[in-house]
Formats: C-alpha cells, sequence, structure tokens
C-alpha cells in the first residue's frame, strides 16, 4: 500500500 | 516485509527481553530509567490502538501484543516488585518536557486529523526521544553496566535497520511516510553518540554530561 495511513510497521 | 524490516523487530524485541531478562535475574533495576520505560509503555499503548479496527497480519498482531505485554512487565517490575532497587534519585528528567511539546507537534503536523491518527502521530514522535532519560541517567551515574549497554545497542541497531527498510520501501514499493522517516531519523541520531561510545570504549559506557 503506498497509504501512510495504513500502518503496517511496528 | 524485507529482511531489514524483519532484523530491526526482532532487534527489537530482542533489546526488550533483554531488559526484562537482566531486571528478572538480578532482581534489581539499578541502572535503568523508569521513566523511560513509562514513555515506552505509552508508545505502544497509543501507536497499537489500532489492535482494535484493523488487522494487519497474524505477525503483526502477535508482535504488537508481546511489546506492549513486556512494556508494562517491565513497568510493573521498575515500580512494583523491584521497587526498592530503583535508581530513583538520578532518575530525574523530567518526561513532561517531552511529553507537552511532542503532544503539541502531533496535533499540528500529521497525517489525518483524527484521534487515531493523532495518537499513532504522538507514539511516533515520543518514540523518537523516549530513550533521553535513560541516556540522562547514565550521564549522571556516569556509567552504565554491560547488560544495559546491549539494550541500547539493540534499540539502536533496531532504529537503524528501519531506515535501511525504508530505503528498500521507498525503493522497490515506491512507498514512503514522512513522519516515520524524520522522527526515525531524530531517534537514531540520538543513538549514534551511544554507539560511537559502546564501539570505542569496548561496552563500558559512560556517557559525559
Amino acid at each position: 500500500s503506498n497509504d501512510p495511513l495504513h500502518h503496517d510497521e511496528l | 516485509m524485507n529482511i531489514f524490516r524483519l532484523a530491526g523487530d526482532l532487534s527489537h524485541l530482542a533489546a526488550i527481553i533483554i531488559l526484562l531478562l537482566k531486571i528478572w535475574k538480578t532482581r534489581s533495576c539499578a541502572g535503568i530509567s523508569g521513566k523511560s520505560q513509562i514513555l515506552f509503555a505509552l508508545v505502544f499503548t497509543t501507536r497499537y490502538l489500532d489492535l482494535l479496527t484493523s488487522f494487519i497480519s497474524l505477525y503483526n498482531t502477535c508482535m504488537k501484543i508481546i511489546y506492549i505485554g513486556c512494556a508494562y512487565a517491565t513497568v510493573h517490575l521498575i515500580y512494583m516488585k523491584f521497587k526498592a532497587t530503583y535508581d530513583g534519585n538520578h532518575d530525574t528528567f523530567r518526561i513532561e518536557f517531552l511529553i507537552v511539546p511532542v503532544g503539541g507537534l502531533s496535533f499540528l503536523v500529521n497525517h489525518d486529523f483524527s484521534p487515531l491518527e493523532i495518537l499513532w502521530t504522538f507514539s511516533i514522535y515520543l518514540e523518537s526521544v523516549a530513550i533521553l532519560p535513560q541516556l540522562f541517567l547514565i550521564s549522571k551515574t556516569g556509567e552504565a553496566e554491560t547488560i544495559t549497554t546491549h539494550y541500547l545497542f539493540c534499540l539502536g541497531v533496531y532504529r537503524a535497520l528501519y531506515l535501511f527498510n525504508w530505503i528498500w520501501r521507498f525503493y522497490f514499493e515506491g512507498f514512503f511516510d514522512m513522519i516515520a522517516i524524520v522522527a526515525g531519523v531524530v531517534q537514531t541520531i540520538l543513538y549514534c553518540d551511544f554507539f560511537y561510545l559502546y564501539v570505542t570504549k569496548g561496552e563500558k559506557v559512560a556517557i559525559p554530561s
């Protein structure tokens, strides 16, 4: 995803 | 998920577990800043509220729960179970000087003006400076135990690996999150001074005040 709002990192 | 990201997460996990085990095995939290640990517990709590709203992966969910659980366990050991060994006289960094400006900044500079997003931004900014009470404590007492320096080293490695992760993601996925990157760079810089001492003084680290 290129959406910064999708926080997939810890 | 790339190798830098995975290695970074594992290094972060190693740091957290090294600290917990150190306190548990020695029955002492001498030389550990309870204030930094409170800040990390606050960081994980405000960042991982999305556990309740969105599912990313089993890996993601498990790691978040482990990080939060370990953070609160560490705070419990320092302020309850081994309170007698806590170095409160030296752990005098005023955390409101971090929390208030970081809180203000997260309201001003964020991706989206919504409660969860502001709390996520707050956690990113706060994490970048949460180690300061620990570095302050070491500079006051003059020296850190070897195991404490291993803890800090693992945390610093985690930050550095996340920088490589972001370079990788930008290059191969075209993804970048400016808030996370700027805060991450600031955080990594805070560890550079420590890294230098860790390497040159052979783990016997004393941060000059």
